[in-house]
């Protein structure tokens, strides 16, 4: 994985490839999971990066579940090589692995991934098929059991941001709910969008702040801090409904109501110069800075155990 | 595959809730096949509308019939999809094949 271009956008065979080199690199630190089948019964992998132990407190990222966001699985494999690089030398990487497991999953749409590089660079969705529509596809952003069916999604098979037939109905949101509710030790949550640089919390379907808003608010502003100190780019932070707008059915508000409290959302670069389609020559940089703000989130759940 | 020559991602600002009003229904003019990659949120957040080229023309009318001001963000979506796509294609044959 030295040879590999992380400065470029790849193709789902070629991440796949990345991620069974990384860990053939580094068996006592990385493992791949499949936890589970997407629509077109592509396998969902996840990373696992652990010093040993069973069942420990962990850290899950996710990339990639809006599959046209193609800078946010760029970043997840520029992640995932970060962590096997600086994972001894890194005082927080390596404080946080000595009593956490790091869950990444990079590709967390991979049927929408496909269709982007082979029909349509523009798709979001998912590629599920539901009865009584011409149209494919659900926001997988819209399917999670939270607020699920409320504003902030639309009812219609034919929209961006149709929330499904039911909440958990696409398998790649099923999938992670059971790995969650399953490995019962997950302290924080983050999920990568793009773009508009922000930083956000729950929650998103309702106007009732969480109980633990001025932490995460606190902690939001010192990762925003940390990710502009390095390029200068500019974060909003804030809840999901007063930053950007009211959205049902979300992965991070999910996340939150079942207890795990440092549930976070990046909206990566840029702010629409490119939008989706952002130069490949800004992944190394987004990742870089984006890496900055994920170590203050790491730190803080590193020192406030719960 | 589909392509997406002449399609052009717009800009809005809206500064009047009559004009933020106004965005949020072209969400429902599906015949125009607007992708929203910015959806309408509230006064004087950007709203980015990918549009097709067939779109152009009646929704910009329309736009500056209602007196909504816009920008052009992307001219030519297509172009910067081949720019992209050649990007790829240099990389893969610069690195090695990870087989």
């Amino acid at each position: 994985t030295s040879t590999f271009d992380y400065s470029s956008y790849h193709t789902l065979d070629e991440i796949y490839n990345f991620m069974d080199l990384l860990v053939a690199e580094n068996p006592n630190l990385v493992s791949k999971l499949e936890i589970g089948r997407s629509t077109e019964n592509r396998p969902l992998y996840v990373l696992k990066f652990s010093k040993g132990g069973s069942n420990r407190p962990a850290f899950w990222i996710d990339t990639g579940i809006h599959s046209r966001e193609w800078v946010t699985q760029a970043s997840g494999v520029w992640f995932a090589k970060k962590i096997v690089q600086d994972h001894e030398n890194d005082q927080v990487l390596a404080s946080l692995l000595d009593t956490m497991d790091i869950f990444l999953e990079i590709v967390t749409n991979p049927d929408g991934f496909a269709f982007t590089h082979t029909k349509n660079r523009m798709w979001r969705k998912t590629r599920s098929k539901h009865s009584g529509s011409i149209c494919v596809g659900v926001d997988p952003n819209r399917n999670w059991d939270a607020g699920f069916g409320g504003s902030g999604a639309s009812s219609n098979p034919c929209s961006e941001t149709y929330h499904g037939p039911y909440a958990n109905s696409e398998p790649e949101v099923k999938a992670i709910v059971d790995f969650v509710k399953s490995h019962g030790n997950i302290k924080a949550f983050v999920s990568i969008h793009s773009y508009s640089q922000l930083l956000l919390y729950p929650y998103g379907y309702t106007r009732t702040p969480v109980p633990d808003q001025k932490e995460l608010h606190e902690i939001s502003e010192k990762a925003v801090a940390a990710l502009t100190s390095l390029y200068g780019t500019q974060y909003k932070y804030g809840s999901i409904i007063t930053t950007i707008y009211q959205a049902s059915g979300g992965t991070i508000d999910w996340t939150y109501d079942q207890g795990i409290k440092y549930s976070f959302t990046f909206e990566l670069r840029d702010t629409g110069r490119y939008g989706f389609l952002l130069p490949a020559k800004q992944i190394i940089p987004a990742a870089e800075e984006t890496w900055l703000a994920l170590q203050v989130i790491m730190q803080h759940t590193l020192d406030n155990p719960y | 595959t589909e392509t997406f020559v002449g399609h052009q991602v717009l800009r809005i600002i809206p500064t009047s809730d009559e004009e933020l009003q106004k965005v949020q229904e072209l969400q429902d003019l599906e015949d125009l096949q607007l992708d929203f990659w910015l959806e309408p949120r509230g006064l004087g957040l950007p709203v980015d509308v990918r549009v097709p080229f067939p779109s152009l023309q009646p929704l910009k009318v329309h736009l500056e019939a209602n007196g909504i001001s816009y920008s052009i963000m992307i001219e030519d979506v297509q172009e910067l999809l081949e720019q992209e796509q050649t990007e790829m294609l240099r990389s893969s044959r610069r690195g090695l094949p990870l087989s």
